[in-house]
Parts: structure tokens; sequence; C-alpha cells
């Protein structure tokens, strides 16, 4: 279904901003 | 115990719920942060797939014929466009101050509604999928209440063409819906109910053939047939009500089974 494809690409794209903003913080602790 | 009910919304969702979490703790063990990387790619990027999914969420919406996702569903849209609209939010003010402790809550709840919104929508959409297997369930069950009024095998050959392709379509639907399920008592449940449904039916048909030559021949024992008849009719039409009432469960209420 086109929604599902839809659906992972939010989680993809949410999961690479959550990544790249998490990164500088993990270095802190 | 898992947290999403299907295997399909647990692959989408688990990997980026883990990443969220892991920024939630990182943000609250180092509250004073370093700077934070310009996020404005990948937030431009979430935003991107929000629009796509909106458009296709609409489209969804136009084309069913479920009144229920036509509810549901709108809501978990604008869910997912304001949580967009607080990740924009976040990366504007991160690019003036990369300190900047509102942007980070900004983008931590934008990361959170993101999940939220996608979660619901989802969960609309397998709402949906779930009440046409539903739908089919309940054709075979409208079948099965008119085999005690079928008397002549020409009937009788005419209720076996047309429960026999619904039987096959629900048998198809609730295994491969079973597999999906993450719970494996629900999936045991459907698993064990279908198969007393294929191994039901042709004792049901075989019942029906006897009753009608019984009646054929006058005899007294017409009576137990038809009891007979209806008994299976009965144990198959409990079975599938009891698919239909597993298959709508999404909790992970354990109490329900003690």
């Amino acid at each position: 279904e086109i929604i599902l494809e839809a659906c992972k690409s939010i989680a993809a794209a949410t999961g690479a901003l959550v990544k790249a903003a998490g990164t500088a913080q993990r270095e802190l602790v | 115990m898992p947290v999403f009910h299907t295997k399909t919304i647990e692959s989408i969702l688990e990997p980026v719920a883990q990443q969220v979490s892991r920024l939630v703790i990182l943000h609250e063990e180092a509250e004073d942060g370093n700077a934070m990387p310009d996020l404005e790619k990948p937030v431009l990027a979430v935003s991107r797939a929000v629009v796509n999914l909106v458009k296709v969420g609409r489209s969804t919406i136009e084309s069913s014929e479920d009144s229920l996702l036509k509810q549901d569903m709108p809501a978990a849209l604008l869910r997912v466009e304001a949580a967009a609209r607080l990740l924009e939010e976040a990366s504007s003010m991160l690019k003036v101050d990369p300190y900047s402790q509102p942007a980070r809550k900004k983008l931590i709840e934008g990361a959170r509604g993101i999940l939220q919104g996608t979660s619901s929508l989802l969960l609309c959409f397998d709402e949906s999928e779930v009440r046409k297997i539903i739908r089919e369930c309940k054709t075979v069950l409208d079948y099965l209440a008119v085999a005690e009024v079928i008397e002549t095998m020409e009937d009788l050959i005419q209720f076996v063409k047309d429960l026999s392709p619904c039987l096959t379509k629900v048998s198809r639907e609730v295994d491969h819906r079973s597999q999906e399920l993450t719970h494996q008592v629900h999936r045991e449940t459907l698993t064990r109910c279908l198969d007393s449904v294929k191994t039901l039916s042709p004792i049901l048909i075989c019942s029906m053939k006897i009753f009608i030559q019984i009646l054929r021949q006058h005899c007294r024992e017409s009576d137990e047939a038809a009891e007979n008849r209806n008994y299976l009719a009965g144990r198959m039409s409990d079975e599938l009500h009891e698919i239909i009432r597993v298959l709508q469960l999404t909790t992970y209420d354990e109490d329900e089974w003690d």
C-alpha cells in the first residue's frame, strides 16, 4: 500500500533527524 | 511484551521510537548539551515526507468507503503536520542559537508528535483493513444462517458454490492476519479458530446432504439430522464470532486472558 510506504519514508526521515540531533549530545554524555 | 500489535507497524515505527527515546535520554542527561548541528536538511526531508503522506492520506480518505477511516484519519494527518511545523520551528531557532533549550524541547516534541501521528494513522489504516476481513467473516455467517433452510440437492449445490469462495477468502485473509500479529496468544487463537472452521465446513456440508437424503425418504430421523446440521453450523458460527472478536483486539491486557 502507498500509505505504508509514505509512513516508512517519514519514519526513516525522522530517524535520521533524531540521530543527527542525538550525535552532538552523545559526545557530551 | 510487544508495543505495536502488527509486524508491519512494528517494523515501521520501532526503529524511530528507539531513536526518539534515546534522544530524550541524551537530552535529559546533558541538559546544557553541546551545540546542536544544523538540522535544516534532515528537517526538510521530514517535511517533504509529511507533505507526501498528507497527499497520500487525503487520497486514501477520498477513495475509501469506510466511514470510520474517513472520520479518524484526518486528525492523524493534522497531528503529523503540526509535529512537522514544530520541527521546522526548532530548526530555525537552532540556527540562531545552537544551544537553545526551547528549540531542543520543540525538537523532541516534534519528533514525538511525528511518531504518535504516524502511529495513529497506521492504526486507522490497519483498523480499516481489519474491518474488511470482518465483513468477509460476516458474509460467511450470513451463509451459515441459510444452512437450515436448504432442503434440496440443487439448493445445496448452490449453497456450496456460494460459500466456498467466501470461506477461501476468509481463510486466506485470517491466516495472513494471524501471521501479521505480534501478540502470540491472539495469533494462536486465530489459527485455532480458523483450523476449526476449515475442519467443520466439509462436515457441515455432509450433514446437510444427509438431512436432504433423509427428508427425501420421509424418515423420522430428519429431526435428528437437522439438529446435527444446526449444531455444526452453530459451531462454525461460534468460531467465526471468536475470529471477529480477536481480530479487533489491539491491546495487550493480559487480565483479559486470565
